[in-house]
């Protein structure tokens, strides 16, 4: 049985001056992952390993690299999921955390819940010893001045998807 | 957004979806990506999904969900996931993307945006795309 892993780094009107960066940074990802798969892990460990490997660069849109919401902060949500047992952990609008997907996995693994949001997912994050990072590291320049940008001449969330925004 | 999926040598399936949202959403939205059978699914008797678009509409058809229940039904990997996403787009005009890997090692990275970022690595061999159909 042939081992397989495929990553995305998100679908949307991708600008040129990122398309070089955002490739490269989804190849790095599918080696880092697939090289879990090579050393016998599991595909759990690997889909992990791979979507960490993505929200530590600030290409992309999670992580190091995550979007301000209105009010300038920063809210994350990640999913994870065991095909062989169904097992399932989620966090949303979780902050100041550096891998939500590796919080994700400790509420599947830890808990009995599939998903913990805002402050829960902080107070469970914070009742098993995972760390938190400033807000600041988790927002790059490019993003921040895009915001302001967003903010001073677009009222509300931009909405045109299809073209402008991304997800 | 970022995603993974994988089938390793046992034959089990896995996904993972991460997103920091969309810029200058209101404060408490969440979109597709946390949400099991949205924005990610993973069964070893059908397969693993992780989506990546426009948030509301993924939730509106729990696009995962519905890729993976067109495998069941005998479509390939490819099939599925493009069926899928052209309900999407008819039903509540939206777009997006999803990457899919079967139990048998059959993998797509398909999408409706104008991009999609996306590498696959089978059998040592590396893949990835940007453009449509590429």
């Amino acid at each position: 049985m042939s081992a397989v892993l495929v990553v995305h780094g998100g679908a949307w009107a991708i600008p040129n001056d990122l398309a070089q960066a955002s490739v490269e940074g989804v190849k790095a990802a599918a080696c880092g992952g697939f090289a879990v798969l090579k050393a016998g892990g599991s595909a759990l460990d690997a889909v992990e390993a791979a979507v960490m490997g993505l929200e530590d660069n600030g290409v992309f849109n999670a992580g190091h690299g995550a979007a301000l919401n209105t009010d300038g902060e920063v809210e994350l949500d990640s999913i994870i999921m065991d095909g062989r047992t169904l097992g399932c952990g989620a966090v949303s609008s979780v902050k100041n955390i550096a891998h939500p997907v590796s919080l994700a996995r400790a509420v599947m693994e830890k808990t009995s819940h599939v998903m913990l949001t805002d402050r829960g997912a902080n107070l469970f994050a914070e009742s098993i010893g995972v760390a938190t990072v400033p807000t600041e590291a988790l927002v790059t320049e490019l993003e921040r001045t895009e915001w302001k940008k967003n903010k001073t001449y677009m009222a509300g969330v931009v909405e045109d998807f299809n073209a402008q925004a991304h997800d | 957004t970022v995603g993974a999926v994988a089938v390793d040598r046992a034959g089990n399936v896995a996904c993972a979806t991460s997103t920091g949202g969309i810029r200058n959403k209101m404060v408490g939205r969440v979109g597709d990506s946390p949400v099991i059978g949205c924005g990610g699914y993973a069964d070893n008797l059908s397969g693993a999904v992780s989506c990546t678009g426009h948030g509301e509409s993924i939730l509106k058809v729990t696009l995962a969900r519905l890729i993976l229940s067109h495998i069941e039904q005998g479509k390939s990997v490819a099939e599925a996931s493009q069926l899928a996403l052209q309900y999407m787009g008819d039903r509540v005009k939206g777009a997006g993307g999803a990457i899919v890997v079967s139990p048998s090692g059959q993998w797509s990275a398909t999408f409706t945006t104008e991009r999609m970022a996306w590498a696959a690595v089978e059998d040592g061999v590396l893949w990835y795309g940007l453009e449509p159909n590429e």
